[in-house]
């Protein structure tokens, strides 16, 4: 429909200005509370010395996510979309303004907790990645469907409550590829940092050209 | 605007209809995995020895709530939005007419898991209430403060977890009450059953007028 139409030709121009730039994006997708923030901070304290980094945080109202992701020392733009359940093009493509381009290397965007609308508004991002955890159970991904086909990653994070949630992380990589054969699944555990090393290789986010 | 407006005159046309056949109906919402489904088990295993009760799973797809929830041996309707990330009262109005109406004391309609979305969309309910669990982190209320407005009733589930996440199930109430005072919210766990009796009660599920 007309919106999504609008919306995939402002991702197509962000997609543009961004590699003009030389910079990568990634768009970090997920439901409430699985653990986005604390993967993207993850991220960045393993990448912050060696890549200039910025971050865009969306959410329907706070700075609490921008707050902490300051933490690291890194530059973050808080979008705040007032009850607009995901983030757009449109929001993405104002707050890159306020970042200096050709400054960085890398841009990583938090997009709402939420695992059904992201899914049909690309951002122009290079990368698009969805984070949900165990805690939510072991249906959460054969019930959203949508958003999985629109990923380069999942990451299944929370694994250390897999035991207290009675919930099995290979079943969930398995329902994952059930979607999408070949899809990557990496296991997390966001307090140690287990699994981010495999995150960066998968992505890409450390090579030659990125160096 | 105007389909906020004609999602209003459906959501009366409901109550109406529930009103008079004498027939009591919560909306369960709350965020992916937080509960919903085992919260509604833990209720229709307590109440429907007493009362008839029919319920409404909505979900993006799959049958996986409704199948569950029927195990607790009651009516159950499942209804799939398709790409919809919460339920709206043409979709309850639809589902109504698959219930022998005259011969139910009480309806659970469990509302897709979102908390953005489907505090705009009123069914026609007689309450609403949000399900939110600790394994979310100590933020998730206050981020999404519009579902809360409308709640009936917070529950704060999962509480067994609260010591692995390290967040306070006391604090979180304290987000819903600087929200909105006097908000009843009780915390649960649902594996156990703890908590579910003050719901029943909060909720008024069991008084004269429904015995
Ligand atoms: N046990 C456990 N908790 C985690 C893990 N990763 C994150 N958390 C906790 O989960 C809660 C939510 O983490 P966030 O990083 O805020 O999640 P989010 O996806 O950014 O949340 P929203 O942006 O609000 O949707 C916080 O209390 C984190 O400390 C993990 O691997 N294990
Ligand atoms: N540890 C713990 N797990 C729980 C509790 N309540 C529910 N669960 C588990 O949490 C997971 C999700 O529960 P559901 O009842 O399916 O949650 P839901 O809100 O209906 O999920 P969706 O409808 O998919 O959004 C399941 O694995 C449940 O067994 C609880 O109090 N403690
Ligand atoms: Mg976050
Ligand atoms: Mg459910
Ligand atoms: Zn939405
Ligand atoms: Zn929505």
């Amino acid at each position: 429909e007309d919106l999504l139409k609008r919306n995939e030709e402002l991702a197509r121009k962000n997609r543009d200005l961004l590699d003009k730039n030389k910079i990568t994006a990634v768009d970090v997708m997920g439901s409430i509370g699985s653990g986005k923030t604390s993967l993207i901070k993850n991220l960045l304290f393993r990448l912050r010395t060696k890549y200039r980094i910025g971050v865009i945080a969306g959410d329907l109202t706070t700075t609490i996510d921008a707050e902490r992701i300051k933490e690291e020392e890194v530059e973050v733009i808080q979008v705040n979309t007032g009850k607009e359940c995901h983030l757009d093009a449109n929001l993405i493509r104002r707050a890159l303004k306020e970042f200096d381009l050709g400054n960085l290397d890398f841009l990583f965007i938090e997009n709402v907790g939420n695992l059904i609308c992201p899914a049909e508004f690309p951002l122009g991002s290079h990368k698009r990645m969805v984070v949900v955890s165990v805690s939510e159970g072991p249906w959460m991904v054969t019930k959203h469907p949508y958003i999985f086909s629109e990923a380069d990653l999942v990451v299944i994070n929370k694994i250390d409550l897999a035991q207290a949630m009675g919930v099995s992380v290979k079943s969930i990589g398995e329902d994952v590829h059930r979607i999408r054969p070949g899809l990557k699944t990496v296991p997390t555990n966001c307090l140690t940092g287990e699994g981010i090393e495999e995150i960066i290789k998968v992505l890409f986010l450390e090579s030659p050209k990125n160096a």
